[in-house]
């Protein structure tokens, strides 16, 4: 990618990061539609040979040689049983029965977290600079499991078994399914093996957002990341007849428009549909819309299709308008036809323009590339957020990385926006997602992983958790774009990935495989269903008091009593939380603080201070909540720090009740 | 296609969980005695994967009795129905 290692603060000489000969032991495996091996983003050159640990190897099939494969992309493979078995044998003239990526998608993601350092990247001009993965002498190991029809759990579980069997050290997932119980759920279960023998799997939170209880990929022992900004736009500027400018993005770079205003007219008036605002394929009539520059409202259909039904109907500009749903999140997208997306706000006030029946007239222009944006990050809109609607005692998603309008490395077989009528071959695309902002989170615990080895999946999430910031450098909290007010833990998770603050974290929440045991214990699963979950035998205690909140989790979700309906009677509930730290720094003695804002909350950490003489030391210490019972759905915040003066270990403390 | 379609109609995918530690002495491998078990609840069902490490099982297209029989196997831990992800 190119912005996102100088916005996470990745300078070359820093001499915390790991050399390149230990980032080159890491191995990343994705699950995802393949890899596009031609790019130069798996150019292996001054790569060492390949960890003599590694088990895998490159499958050949259709347009792809096992000399594909070289020091950087060290492994792919391709998993279709259970997709054929559902819709029948693959169609090699449109979808390549091997690694081959048809999609693009997979080929950003490995890019993102292991790609290698490519000068002159960039899309039509957009985003240029040196393109390079979080850890950019990791290797790659690609299991294409998704296909143009999705992606099936038992091929994903096929996978997941290859991946590990073949020792990856992360694993990178960026897709998500329904929700289910742990036990029932694909990707929760091979993630407790992989977990099991010391793989970090990292999984996307989700694009469900900004409705609350969105999330995907639940399991505490997964790593789940939600999406930020970073500091770059792509703006593109809205000018009305009546002198307004509006400033929206695009990624457009044909034809521009003739320099005269245009006649502007909203799709919902120029269709007979009642979804027609949407520019649904078919949607426009001609006669409304010829020469003229269509508002089509986001949602229904993909963001670029709407351009193709406006130029279709025989329009000749778009402006795609947020809706409520979206506020006032720009995403910039390669449209085929002149076009710019608006925020929320902006929209509406082009719609009134419109309603008002003066002629209206508009054009839209375009200018490339804006950095140092401020205030940045912003927690995307469609970044899935919390609470955790399956168990909420455990606070997700964990944390945030970059996901919106990144760019990575892209399929040869498919144009930027992914239309069938896209003839454009690009190296490198800018898409958004928090498919896009999990595999920065895999590449940056490879980073961590090189440089602590030892360190297990656990402990490496803690460190990038505890280390995450949540507020700017004025000390105002990240903004969430969706509304523009302030996030809570419930967007951001533990906050936004500081990478070089992770790699020396002072202390670290560890667990290992019996403490998530003990969780499943506390979810009341029985013996059968742990063993679907663990792939072994594990029995639960009966003498021992099992609770959800105790798992050595580096955040704390604290579900309260709520007042009783009609009664005005405020109750006080007591919850108490006992969690281990480990010392992975010098000795040092830490001091904890507590930030809340809402006085009918106590928090009392005992002890209120650690001393660690030694590495791998592990205190205990126990954090009582007192709170006023409160009406059903309220939610409350605060922060626990860990500090030594030097380093500050910080967990995010969300109170629902 | 026409068997396809059909097979689409008849059958579902499932992810089937078998506990190990049932499978009977006279099996001297476990996708023997995966294979065994199937066959026993769907004569024609093939086997799309056998898993070893990340959970003991295999997946397999069964009807709706044949996944019922399946269940009532001794050794069979539960059939989970395939669902479908997407990228995000």
């Amino acid at each position: 990618t190119t912005r996102t290692p100088a916005f996470l603060g990745l300078g070359i000489n820093d001499k915390l990061l790991p050399t390149s000969t230990s980032q080159g032991d890491v191995i990343i495996g994705l699950i995802d539609t393949g890899v596009w091996p031609e790019l130069k983003s798996f150019d292996d050159m001054g790569l060492d040979p390949v960890p003599s640990s590694w088990k895998g190897e490159c499958e050949e099939g259709t347009n792809f040689k096992s000399s594909n494969c070289n020091r950087k992309l060290i492994g792919a493979r391709f998993f279709c049983k259970g997709y054929e078995a559902i819709l029948g044998p693959i169609d090699e003239s449109t979808e390549s029965k091997s690694p081959r990526d048809d999609d693009g998608h997979g080929t950003h993601t490995a890019t993102t977290a292991a790609g290698s350092a490519t000068t002159s990247a960039n899309l039509f001009g957009y985003a240029s600079g040196t393109a390079r993965g979080m850890a950019p002498h990791a290797r790659i190991a690609a299991y294409k499991a998704c296909w143009l029809g999705g992606c099936f759990t038992s091929d994903i579980l096929a996978a997941m078994e290859k991946a590990i069997d073949e020792r990856v050290d992360i694993l990178s997932m960026s897709i998500g399914g329904s929700i289910s119980e742990y036990y029932r759920d694909t990707v929760a279960v091979g993630a407790f093996t992989a977990m099991k023998k010391g793989i970090l799997v990292s999984c996307s939170a989700g694009n469900a957002g900004p409705d609350s209880g969105s999330l995907s990929n639940l399991a505490p022992w997964i790593t789940t990341v939600g999406a930020g900004t970073i500091d770059r736009d792509f703006p593109a500027y809205v000018i009305l007849g009546d002198g307004r400018n509006f400033t929206g993005a695009s990624l457009y770079s044909g034809k521009p428009l003739p320099s005269k205003l245009l006649s502007l007219t909203y799709a919902g008036k120029a269709s007979n549909m009642t979804s027609g605002s949407f520019c649904m394929t078919g949607s426009l009539n001609s006669e409304d819309v010829k020469g003229k520059i269509v508002v089509c409202d986001r949602g229904g259909n993909s963001r670029v299709q709407k351009g193709l039904v406006v130029r279709k109907a025989g329009g000749v500009g778009m402006i795609l308008a947020n809706t409520e749903a979206y506020g006032e999140e720009l995403v910039a997208d390669a449209h085929l036809i002149p076009a710019a997306s608006l925020g929320l706000k902006g929209a509406e006030d082009i719609k009134k323009y419109i309603s008002s029946g003066r002629k209206p007239t508009a054009t839209i222009g375009f200018s490339g590339t804006e950095l140092g944006v401020q205030p940045s990050p912003v927690v995307a809109s469609f970044s899935s957020r919390g609470p955790n609607p399956l168990t909420p005692e455990i606070l997700k998603p964990d944390l945030i990385a970059p996901g919106v309008n990144i760019l990575a490395g892209w399929t040869g077989k498919v144009g930027p926006t992914g239309l069938d009528g896209d003839t454009r071959h690009v190296s490198f695309n800018i898409i958004s997602g928090t498919s896009m902002s999990c595999p920065h989170l895999s590449g940056l615990a490879a980073l961590v992983k090189a440089s602590h080895p030892e360190w297990s999946p656990a402990a490496i999430k803690s460190a990038l958790m505890t280390t995450a910031y949540t507020a700017y450098k004025n000390g105002k909290t990240i903004i969430d774009v969706a509304t523009g007010l302030p996030s809570t833990p419930f967007d951001y998770g533990a906050g936004h990935v500081d990478p070089i603050a992770a790699l020396d974290p002072g202390l670290v929440y560890d667990a290992t495989v019996k403490d998530y045991v003990d969780f499943l214990c506390a979810l009341n699963y029985s013996s059968d269903q742990i063993k679907h979950t663990t792939a072994e035998e594990y029995s639960c205690s009966s003498s021992k008091t099992y609770k959800l909140g105790d798992l050595n989790y580096p955040s704390f979700a604290v579900t309260l009593e709520t007042t009783p309906e009609n009664q005005d009677r405020k109750a006080m509930s007591t919850m108490k939380y006992t969690r281990t730290l480990t010392n992975v720094g010098r000795p040092a003695t830490y001091k904890a603080s507590v930030s809340t804002h809402t006085a009918s909350l106590k928090v009392i950490v005992e002890p209120e201070s650690l001393s660690f003489n030694t590495i791998n030391e592990k205190k205990s210490f126990t954090v009582t909540v007192s709170a006023d019972s409160m009406p059903s759905g309220t939610s409350s915040f605060a922060h626990l720090t860990w500090s030594d003066g030097k380093h500050t270990v910080t967990s995010p403390i969300a109170f629902t009740w | 296609k026409a068997e396809n379609k059909h097979d689409q109609l008849e059958r579902r995918t499932y992810i089937v969980h078998m506990d190990k530690s049932h499978m009977p002495a006279s099996f001297e491998d476990h996708h023997e005695w995966y294979y065994s078990s199937l066959r026993s609840a769907a004569d024609s069902a093939q086997m799309l994967y056998t898993y070893n490490s990340v959970i003991h099982g295999f997946s397999t297209r069964l009807t709706d009795e044949e996944a019922t029989s399946l269940e009532n196997q001794p050794g069979t831990l539960s059939l989970v129905p395939e669902t479908r992800y997407e990228l995000h």
